[in-house]
């Protein structure tokens, strides 16, 4: 289930949102 | 005796822990309105993104992490994600909310097609985890050094890693025996950082 969530995805998105900022 | 610096860390980290959560109206949806199995579960997954977001944002604010490598922050997260959420929710559960709030979430668990060898482990880990009667500082900590373990696959500065997580076990260790003197059993689970490969 983790794998289909996109998870590596879904942490990419998030790390990158302070620099998007 | 904790250090000065080693109260600054825990206030640090259970300061992130805290301040990242999932986000209000989620909560309200998952508590309030009336679902079928299939929408329980769609609202189950989304509240599962929510979750590994916030998860994100409690990780940048541990002390040294946004200086590893990049790839290496990836690798970390991806690793621990699953159990990183897992410890999280135990926490939550039981914590015993008001108003039987965990009483309507594990309704909805149980109720959202996902198969019974799933959840039956789950509220099992839930339930042990509660036992251990851990403090916010615990699990706060417990998380961090969940996330920051060298070992995970495609992490390639373990030592990096290994010189974050140490102090963080070490002022672990402390805080347990300082919260819990006379229960070695968590003391011993928290000394190893695969208690949550165990738990899985």
């Amino acid at each position: 289930p983790a794998s289909n969530l996109g998870l590596e995805d879904i942490i990419r998105k998030a790390l990158m949102g302070n620099m998007e900022e | 005796e904790l250090s000065q610096d080693q109260q600054v860390l825990i206030s640090y980290i259970v300061d992130a822990h805290n301040k990242h959560r999932i986000p209000q109206d989620m909560a309200r949806k998952l508590l309030q309105e009336q679902f079928n199995a299939e929408e329980n579960f769609l609202l189950l997954t989304e509240m599962a993104t929510s979750h590994v977001q916030v998860l994100v944002e409690f990780t940048k604010n541990i002390p040294g992490f946004q200086s590893l490598d990049h790839e290496d922050q990836i690798a970390l997260l991806k690793g621990s994600a699953v159990e990183a959420m897992f410890l999280r929710s135990a926490q939550v559960f039981s914590k015993k909310l008001p108003n039987g709030h965990t009483v309507v979430l594990e309704d909805r668990i149980r109720r959202s097609g996902i198969s019974e060898e799933f959840i039956t482990p789950m509220f099992n880990f839930y339930k042990s985890i509660g036992e251990l009667q851990m403090m916010q500082e615990e699990h706060a900590l417990l998380t961090a050094i969940t996330i920051l373990s060298p070992d995970r696959p495609y992490v390639k500065d373990q030592q990096a890693v290994e010189r974050l997580q140490e102090p963080m076990l070490e002022v672990l260790r402390k805080v347990c025996k300082l919260q819990h003197p006379t229960n070695p059993a968590l003391c011993t689970a928290s000394r190893s950082s695969r208690v949550m490969a165990h738990e899985r």
